[in-house]
């Protein structure tokens, strides 16, 4: 996550997981 | 005195701090052979994303975070996501490891491509977390403290976030009378870490900066 771009994507994309679970 | 509802709070924090670490595999390879700068910088940005996919689901398990606001929740994580990171390296260094290989990380990061000028403050840092000597417990409601931080930018509904923070820092405080009832200032010294963490955080950028330079 070399940018805040980057680390909003890996958040979201973990944070979205638990979602469909 | 901890109430139920406190001793509920400090469990499932605390066995969601230590489920959610990063996995083994991704650990090994920064003891492994040599790298050259431009792999150290891979490994290094893999370690970093392994670290914010632990924080969140680590995040997701502390009681009331799901229910906020989603884009608060984003907004939470994104402002805790660097601090937190240098609040777990900082553990993961403090802890006793085998012969050689503190030496075998620290030169990692030397060789990185980072400029020691950011280099030293860091390791001041993870020097100044080591010396507290922090139990678990601590460790683990100091993140969630950090996480938990009303005033990160683009957060909507800050008193929901401080309501959940509070709770946590009551509890941190009687966590931190009861196992250091002869340090007073213990729980001060806790809370002044975090300011401690703000100032690195704040260089972070700049550090990226420079690393992706050189």
């Amino acid at each position: 996550p070399a940018n805040n771009l980057g680390l909003e994507d890996i958040i979201r994309k973990a944070l979205m997981g638990n979602l469909e679970e | 005195e901890f109430t139920t509802e406190q001793q509920a709070l400090m469990r499932v924090i605390t066995d969601a701090y230590n489920k959610h670490q990063i996995p083994q595999d991704v650990t090994k390879k920064l003891l492994q052979d040599q790298y050259s700068t431009e792999e150290n910088f891979l490994l290094l940005t893999e370690m970093a994303t392994s670290q914010v996919q632990v924080l969140v689901e680590f995040t997701k398990n502390i009681p009331g975070f799901l229910s906020l606001d989603r884009e608060d929740q984003i907004a939470l994580l994104k402002g805790s996501a660097v601090e937190a990171m240098f609040l777990r390296s900082a553990q993961a260094l403090n802890k006793k490891m085998p012969i050689g290989h503190t030496e075998v990380l620290e030169e990692r990061i030397h060789k990185s491509g980072i400029s020691e000028e950011f280099i030293k403050p860091m390791f001041n840092f993870y020097k100044s977390i080591g010396e507290l000597h922090m139990v678990l417990e601590e460790q683990a409601l100091l993140t969630t403290i950090t996480i938990l931080t009303p005033d990160r930018p683009y957060v909507k509904d800050q008193p929901a976030v401080e309501r959940l923070q509070e709770n946590v820092l009551d509890l941190l405080r009687k966590m931190c009378v009861l196992h250091h009832p002869q340090e007073p200032q213990y729980f001060a010294r806790l809370l002044g870490r975090l300011t401690e963490l703000r100032t690195l955080s704040h260089y972070h950028a700049e550090m990226l900066a420079s690393w992706k330079v050189n």
